[in-house]
């Protein structure tokens, strides 16, 4: 930004450009202008674009609290899997998150497991697998065609029988206007807590950073629909900013946990504030 | 919606006899809060909005109507006019039987190209043609194998040569064994990518420059929002495209990408996928469009 001097109206326009061009809505930018504009007031001398990188940092802050980046898979009380579903609209990259996360696991040596629950979509069981293996992780499938909801049940009896230390389920990408599929999801997430108690202890809602507002849709739909615990923002290696990330942690108690930043396995990054904020300021 | 926001703000204009500057000036805002809500890119709704003013400012309030449909009836054609093709300029999508037809659809990653593929297979071969999907994903696990069963379900052949031979290399054979095999159509999805990415995108320039393709489309998410017009310019300046297909329009999102891209690049929207299965695909109609942008 070539930002000078005060916050005066040029500036202030500026800033309004910067935010709604990574994705802000119109109506979190004008709370974050408000906010700087608070922060500000008072300050006679001249801000430095490096004085207004931290106000606007400080003006977000608390909207960036709701954060937990990482992932921890508890081993549950039981000593059976730690358990995590991952959902999303269809493209988003749930598959190759969990190949991500699958990778952490068996790299800090857990025992993990795979579970291809999209049973729709042409070969998406086939593309988990071949994740599977490049992990090392164990994989679980069912016929072309299958309940999802059975496939998880068995699955999770597997799981426990081989003494998974984590289970990642794979769903099948769904618009959450489809209210059919929309059950399908509550059921899977019902017949995982019949088989396990306490299951799923994780259900992440993967958003494409390329998504505009309708990612707000998103959260709003399939958080009513399962308890979703954590939000994994993908794609941020592109030149998307994910801005509308600030609109959804300021309207949902959902905190983001990490980032996806390329095609391959490794490319996986714990959430950072202080980063996204500076890519969003730009 | 945005019609109703109207109402409310030339109610308080009853008597007046032209649209001005100051009267439409709310209107104005409302506008610009809907695009940007829509999707639509920052730059591109301030240039919306500007024409509007433009076009509206000094028009007679014709007897007998009210002046918030007048106004929005100004917003409405021109966002049509926007997102309309242009019969001068623009590449119609047209395949001919019989002769030799090369398509290749490109896109950022999980766009919606593979399926795309197998929608536009099943379209051409309603005109005549006799397609052939052609596998040129070498990098995604199993997205040969999703090729493979695209074409399978449609009863289309799919020509791969497995991920160790370069996209070139495939598509040179392909046309070979279309020739040989009697398939006048080729289908070429290629691997989603990032525009940014030199290497990715400097495969692509081979592919076109090998294949020599007559139509190539961008295959792009309805839902994108302000980073549409990045994407879009860069595989356009750089790899060039035709024409646009518009994904998963069977959702919520606005669309607002539609008219982003499409005055960005000046490439016509011709397709959008409503759903997952091979007939999920309609021809563009920038009027249903335009209403789903207003909201
Ligand atoms: N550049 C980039 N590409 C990604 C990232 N995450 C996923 N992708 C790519 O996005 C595309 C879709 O990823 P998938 O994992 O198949 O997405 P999905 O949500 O499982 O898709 P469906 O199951 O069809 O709904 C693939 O080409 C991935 O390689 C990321 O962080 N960066
Ligand atoms: N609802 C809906 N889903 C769609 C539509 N088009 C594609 N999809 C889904 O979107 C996801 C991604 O589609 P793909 O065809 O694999 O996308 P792609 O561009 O080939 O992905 P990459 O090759 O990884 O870049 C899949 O789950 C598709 O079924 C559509 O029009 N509507
Ligand atoms: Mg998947
Ligand atoms: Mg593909």
């Amino acid at each position: 930004l070539g930002i000078s001097g005060k916050l005066d109206e040029e500036t202030i326009e500026e800033l309004e450009a910067a935010l709604l061009q990574g994705d802000v809505s119109a109506e979190t930018t004008q709370k974050i202008i408000a906010r700087m504009k608070a922060v500000v007031k008072g300050r006679d001398k001249d801000l430095t674009p490096e004085d207004l990188l931290d106000v606007f940092k400080e003006s977000v802050r608390e909207i960036l609290a709701n954060s937990a980046p990482g992932f921890e898979p508890v081993p549950p009380p039981d000593g059976g899997p730690y358990v995590v579903m991952v959902v999303g609209v269809n493209g988003a990259g749930k598959t190759t998150t969990i190949a991500k996360m699958a990778k952490r696991c068996t790299d800090a040596g857990l025992r993990t497991m795979l579970v291809a629950g999209d049973t729709f979509r042409a070969a998406a069981v086939e593309q988990l697998e071949v994740w599977a293996t490049r992990t090392g992780a164990d994989f679980v499938r069912a016929p072309h065609g299958s309940d999802a909801a059975a496939l998880c049940y068995d699955a999770l009896a597997k799981a426990r029988q081989r003494g998974s230390q984590v289970v990642f389920i794979d769903t099948a990408g769904r618009l959450h206007t489809k209210s059919t599929l929309m059950d399908e999801l509550a059921k899977i997430e019902r017949v995982i807590a019949k088989q396990l108690p306490g299951a799923p202890h994780e259900t992440l809602l993967v958003l494409d950073a390329t998504t505009g507002q309708n990612a707000l849709q998103q959260v709003k739909t399939f958080s009513a629909c399962v308890r979703v615990t954590g939000l994994i923002l993908t794609k941020l290696d592109g030149t998307a900013k994910g801005g509308i990330l600030l609109s959804i942690l300021d309207q949902y108690r959902i905190p983001i946990t990490l980032i996806g930043v390329g095609e391959s396995a490794a490319d996986l990054r714990d959430f950072d504030p202080d980063q996204f904020a500076m890519a969003l300021f730009g | 919606t945005l019609g109703d926001k109207f109402e409310g703000i030339f109610r308080k204009l009853r008597g007046q006899k032209s649209l001005s500057e100051d009267n439409i000036k709310e209107a104005m805002r409302e506008v610009r809060m809907a695009l940007l809500e829509a999707d639509v890119n920052y730059l591109i709704v301030k240039e919306f909005v500007s024409r509007v003013r433009e076009t509206a400012v000094g028009q007679e309030i014709v007897k007998g109507v009210d002046p918030a449909q007048q106004l929005f009836y100004i917003v409405h054609k021109e966002l049509v006019r926007m997102m309309e093709g242009e019969a001068e300029t623009d590449k119609p999508f047209a395949v001919q039987p019989a002769k030799e037809n090369n398509i290749m659809l490109l896109g950022l990653q999980g766009a919606g190209k593979t399926t795309f593929c197998g929608k536009l297979a099943r379209w051409i071969e309603k005109e005549g043609c006799k397609p052939l999907l052609v596998a040129c994903d070498v990098y995604r696990p199993a997205a040969i194998e999703q090729l493979k069963q695209v074409g399978g379900g449609l009863g289309i052949p799919v020509f791969e040569m497995g991920t160790e031979t370069p996209p070139l290399k495939i598509v040179q054979e392909a046309r070979k064994w279309a020739r040989e095999n009697h398939r006048d159509t080729l289908l070429i999805d290629t691997a989603g990518r990032l525009h940014i990415d030199e290497v990715k995108m400097e495969e692509l320039q081979g592919i076109r420059d090998t294949i020599k393709p007559d139509y190539v489309f961008l295959v792009a998410d309805a839902m994108t929002g302000q980073d549409a017009v990045n994407s879009a310019k860069s595989f356009n300046d750089e790899i060039g495209i035709d024409g646009v297909c518009l994904t998963k329009l069977d959702g919520d999102a606005r669309g607002g990408a539609a008219l982003s891209i499409k005055a960005v690049t000046g490439k016509p929207v011709v397709f959008v996928g409503v759903g997952e299965k091979p007939d999920d695909l309609e021809r563009f109609h920038p009027d249903r469009v335009a209403q789903r942008i207003l909201g």
